[in-house]
């Protein structure tokens, strides 16, 4: 769908539109920790694993809140410059629900965004002198 | 910035790169002023060329809207979700979802349309994956992976034409001043300014 203006978009695509996205259904994790289980939860994991947060998935995927999850969701919180909680609090939910471009952040194992930075470089790490 | 696993480039001897579009998507011109206008953001900072070809099938850049399933492994989600993707030098493949709502004009950050993306600020992203570039933490940079809906960002930040340098040199011509970051809003899922 090609709209040469924002003026050209008909009024059914308009705001009230309550055609779903494709993440939508996230929004029902925001608050989500280690050791929940939430139905739905699989999905979060293969967006994880897509991305390249989650190396290998098991063939049979749980909706538990599991140390691959947190792990995943910490490296994405350092990626994206938030928190790095392990928990899908609401920042990441929302930076989880953003459109974005299909690839993936973490090829192979390997970044070198934020999360694959030693924590020299970043800012927030204190560097402190003994006397 | 960061590149891919054994940070893939186009080799010396092809410096002036062709691209072409699906014939079958039958795009306007305007659109392809899009690309053209976001391949020349690029060639502005590094001594290679992008020029339109009438011949997809022989083009070094092949572009291309698909929904779904498109054969490549990558299928497409719908309306939001993942925009498009490109792969690593030298493939080429360029592919955009044909599920979105794509915006030519640059107008818009007028808009309060959650589900309208801007074609120029996507396409600029993913022809710094088909350059070589992968993904930044950095928020201002076009290589950042997200972008929100009502969002137009199309100039290559510090850390964009650090990273591309890098690969390629510097354009003679660049004078070092082109290169700004220019986020003209950004309107999250609420509506709210973020």
């Amino acid at each position: 769908h090609f709209f040469p203006n924002i003026s050209s978009i008909p009024s059914w695509l308009r705001p009230n539109s309550t055609k779903k996205t494709a993440w939508d259904e996230f929004q029902n994790f925001t608050g989500c920790r280690p050791g929940d289980k939430i139905n739905g939860l699989n999905k979060m994991k293969q967006y994880f694993h897509y991305f390249g947060y989650i190396p290998e998935l098991p063939s049979n995927i749980t909706d538990d809140f599991d140390d691959s999850l947190e792990s995943a969701i910490k490296t994405y919180q350092k990626n994206f410059n938030l928190e790095p909680t392990g928990q899908l609090d609401s920042q990441t939910i929302q930076q989880i629900l953003r459109p974005r471009c299909g690839n993936a952040d973490i090829v192979n194992g390997t970044t070198t965004m934020n999360s694959g930075k030693p924590v020299s470089n970043n800012t927030s790490h204190l560097h402190t002198v003994g006397h | 910035y960061s590149y891919f696993p054994g940070t893939p480039r186009w080799p010396s001897n092809r410096r002036d790169l062709t691209y072409g579009f699906v014939p079958e998507n039958q795009l306007t011109d305007d659109v392809k002023q899009v690309f053209a206008n976001a391949f020349g953001k690029w060639s502005q900072v590094i001594p290679m060329t992008f020029n339109l070809s009438d011949d997809y099938t022989s083009a070094d850049i092949k572009i291309g809207f698909f929904s779904g399933d498109h054969g490549d492994g990558e299928p497409f989600d719908g309306v939001l979700g993942t925009l498009a993707h490109a792969f690593s030098p030298p493939s080429g493949r360029f592919h955009l979802d044909s599920a979105e709502n794509w915006v030519i004009s640059s107008d818009i950050t007028t808009s309060t349309l959650s589900s309208a993306v801007d074609l120029e600020s996507v396409a600029v992203h993913e022809i710094g994956h088909l350059l070589g570039l992968g993904h930044s933490s950095v928020e201002d940079a076009i290589m950042y992976p997200t972008i929100s809906s009502g969002t137009r960002k199309v100039e290559l930040a510090g850390d964009d034409v650090e990273g591309i340098q890098a690969l390629y040199g510097s354009n003679p011509n660049y004078n070092g001043t082109t290169a700004t970051s220019v986020q003209q809003r950004e309107t999250s899922d609420s509506g709210a300014y973020s």
